[in-house]
């Protein structure tokens, strides 16, 4: 599951 | 952000920037395969879609757009700029028969039914696979230009290095992505063969040539 629902990698 | 994920970005970028370096500098886009080169502009196009809808930070938001200018540019390149120099009859991979399944396999598997989650998860499963037209054109032309061995390395030392970021942000973040490690996973497997053959042979200073 995403932190905070967004996508923080590349 | 941690050292693994920094340096994978870093060794991704440093594969760009080298394809981008040595099609420009030789004029010359022989012994690349276009057909990957479209499915890396592709991977990006459906990844980075939320640079419309949400901020990361000023680092995310800039590779991104690194990444698919250098994408586009390169893609370019090799179909107008360089065209003469293009060597389609080696560059025959049936993309096809990776993008539709993959864009199948994205609307089963998924972390949530949305458009732009199906859209990244598309490209998560597509940049698994995206690199087999090129690493197929090398097996049929037998060989490879030394600095596209080295584009090759940092290509697959960046998901390496993200496997190990990964690793790393379980441990100390409790976070994980099943769907981008399994990804990755197969991703790295697949640069194995040609990893063996560039420690052997291309860091010995020989050519890089098949059969090993």
């Amino acid at each position: 599951p995403q932190p905070e629902g967004k996508k923080d990698e590349l | 952000m941690n050292i693994f994920r920094l340096t994978g970005d870093l060794s991704h970028l440093a594969a760009i920037i080298i394809l981008l370096l040595k099609i420009w500098k030789t004029r010359s886009c022989a012994g690349i395969s276009g057909k990957s080169q479209i499915l890396f502009a592709l991977v990006f196009t459906t990844r980075y879609l939320d640079l419309l809808t949400s901020f990361i930070s000023l680092y995310n938001t800039s590779m991104k757009f690194i990444y698919i200018g250098c994408a586009y540019a390169t893609v370019y390149m090799i179909y107008a700029k360089f065209k003469a120099t293009y060597d389609g009859n080696h560059d025959t991979f049936r993309v096809e028969f990776l993008v539709v399944p993959i864009g199948g396999l994205a609307f089963l598997v998924n972390h949530d039914f949305s458009p732009l989650e199906i859209l990244w998860t598309f490209s998560i499963y597509l940049e698994s696979v995206a690199i087999l037209p090129q690493l197929f054109m090398i097996s049929k032309t037998g060989e490879a230009e030394t600095i596209t061995t080295h584009y090759l390395f940092f290509l697959g030392l960046y998901r390496a290095l993200y496997l190990m970021n990964w690793i790393w942000r379980f441990y100390f973040e409790g976070f994980f992505d099943m769907i981008a490690i399994v990804a990755g996973v197969v991703q790295t497997i697949l640069y194995c063969d040609f990893f063996y053959l560039y420690v052997t042979k291309v860091l010995k200073g020989k050519k890089l040539s098949l059969p090993a």
